[in-house]
């Protein structure tokens, strides 16, 4: 459902920033 | 090293070329992807699906929820094959030239639910 796509995607926002966070180190 | 112990497999390169396509194609809550996305997905590279497999798709951390919203965006851009973490395109993915292709059935339409 929308509920577990917008989980979805913030889980995806959560990996950009780890990964922007180990390119910045 | 690690940094995070949501995604062990956050390795460099990962965190390299993973950006892009989380931006652009799992990271808008919406299961309907756009054409760039889809044009992206088609054209990742190995590394490209390893990463998203490892750390995204299959991670076990979050696999649960992002397992089906990848399956769903896949299966629209047509490349679930490509993206279905199970092995067999995990990191040895071989799209161009090579004659023996294993992997080469059609996902045309997918089960749902």
């Amino acid at each position: 459902g929308g509920r577990a796509n917008s989980v979805a995607a913030s889980m995806a926002m959560f990996g950009l920033l780890a990964s922007l966070v180990f390119v910045m180190f | 090293e690690p940094q995070s112990t949501m995604f062990p497999e956050m390795t460099p390169e990962c965190a390299t070329v993973m950006p892009d396509l989380l931006e652009k194609c799992f990271a808008t809550g919406s299961v309907t992807p756009t054409e760039d996305c889809c044009t992206d997905l088609k054209s990742a590279t190995s590394t490209q699906v390893t990463c998203l497999c490892d750390n995204y798709i299959a991670n076990p951390a979050v696999s649960n929820i992002t397992g089906p919203y990848s399956k769903a965006i896949t299966t629209k851009c047509g490349v679930f094959d490509k993206y279905s973490c199970d092995g067999t395109s995990k990191g040895g993915e071989e799209k161009k030239g090579g004659s023996s292709s294993s992997n080469g059935k059609d996902n045309g339409k997918s089960e749902g639910n």
